[in-house]
């Protein structure tokens, strides 16, 4: 507790020093203030991720809502996710399947823990600078949004098993902020692998951890060469990869069937089927509404109308499987 | 879980052979 109070202590005292210097306004600063006597200190637990056949691995999570840098992560988060979907959501794309064209499935397997607290900061201020027109983000200065995340990112604390520890890398995956940094992150380090790709006029695409990328410039082997060059120059993006021509990729299967694309839903082969995602709160309501997007998505996902049906059978069984009606 | 020795253990190696956690106190 003591350790704690004194963690909050200085978080204020930054804070304060700020709204000294006039960077924070006095209800921002106020808003932003530590109250010691509602914070508690996060701890860590683990889920098992069933995926894999024969081996459990461990999904790390922090229970962070309590914590001191609740209410900084929350207002930076507020202020970065707009700007930041707008900026990475750019697709560059023409179309040109080959027969010959190769898909690329990557997944990201350090996604919240990237690298140190400095470089993170370096790495938002280098992607704000380059894509802001000025030097603001809705009147907050750069300098400003890396004064926070210095103050955020520098006091995430948990504990685990009578132990207290620090994070040197990353953020609370439990925080919508650490997503909205690693999207930064990642979005900065994928550019290299975007200026090769571009010149090949080939397909990017990017869903927080997970990549689909097409290669019609070579074979399996020199893709694979290309990445290890990129694993060689960025040693802290962590990734898998999958090459084929045909690859999963989120809950699609994506084939080249000699030129043509074809796609269809799937389904990870150890999940178990007929199952509803769990839900806390208004079950009934979020369940109603992932029937329909999952059938919004099963239009988009499937190329043939066989495939579709299928799906929707397996849909709507789901839902009377799991004692609701349709 | 099936092995909850196992989970525990693992959980336990995680924590302490991971380079993105630091021991405060």
């Amino acid at each position: 507790q003591t350790e704690l109070n004194q963690m909050v202590e200085s978080m204020n005292l930054l804070l304060e020093s700020l709204k000294n210097h006039e960077s924070l306004n006095v209800d921002l600063y106020s808003g932003l203030l530590v109250d010691a006597s509602i914070v508690k200190l996060p701890y860590l637990y683990f889920l098992p991720d069933v995926s894999k056949e024969n081996e459990i691995s461990l999904v790390p999570y922090i229970a962070s809502q309590h914590s001191a840098t609740w209410r900084i992560s929350k207002y930076l988060n507020e202020l970065l996710r707009p700007f930041v979907d707008k900026i990475v959501s750019t697709v560059f794309t023409k179309r040109e399947l080959q027969s010959t064209t190769l898909f690329c499935a990557i997944k990201i397997t350090n996604y919240h823990k990237l690298d140190i607290h400095k470089n993170m900061i370096d790495t938002v201020s280098y992607f704000l600078e380059e894509n802001l027109i000025t030097n603001k983000l809705e009147q907050v200065t750069i300098q400003n949004i890396k004064n926070l995340l210095h103050i955020f990112l520098y006091n995430n604390v948990f504990y685990y098993k009578d132990q207290i520890y620090t994070l040197t890398k990353g953020s609370p995956n439990t925080m919508p902020l650490a997503d909205t940094l690693s999207n930064i992150y990642v979005f900065v380090w994928q550019k290299q692998i975007l200026k090769q790709l571009q010149l090949n006029n080939e397909f990017f695409g990017r869903y927080k951890d997970q990549i689909f990328l097409t290669w019609s410039n070579g074979n399996e082997e020199q893709l694979g060469s290309f990445l290890q060059t990129i694993r060689d120059k960025s040693p802290n993006v962590q990734f898998q990869k999958l090459i084929a021509s045909s690859v999963p990729f989120l809950n699609a299967f994506v084939q080249n069937q000699n030129g043509d694309l074809f796609s269809r839903i799937h389904r990870h082969p150890l999940i178990q089927g007929y199952s509803l995602p769990y839900e806390v709160g208004h079950a009934k309501l979020v369940h109603s509404d992932w029937l329909r997007s999952a059938l919004i998505r099963a239009v988009c996902y499937c190329s043939s109308v066989e495939d579709f049906n299928l799906e929707r059978i397996y849909l709507e069984l789901t839902c009377l499987t799991n004692g609701y009606s349709l | 879980l099936g092995n909850c020795q196992e989970f525990e253990t693992k959980a336990y190696d995680y924590v302490s052979k991971s380079d993105a956690y630091k021991v405060l106190l």
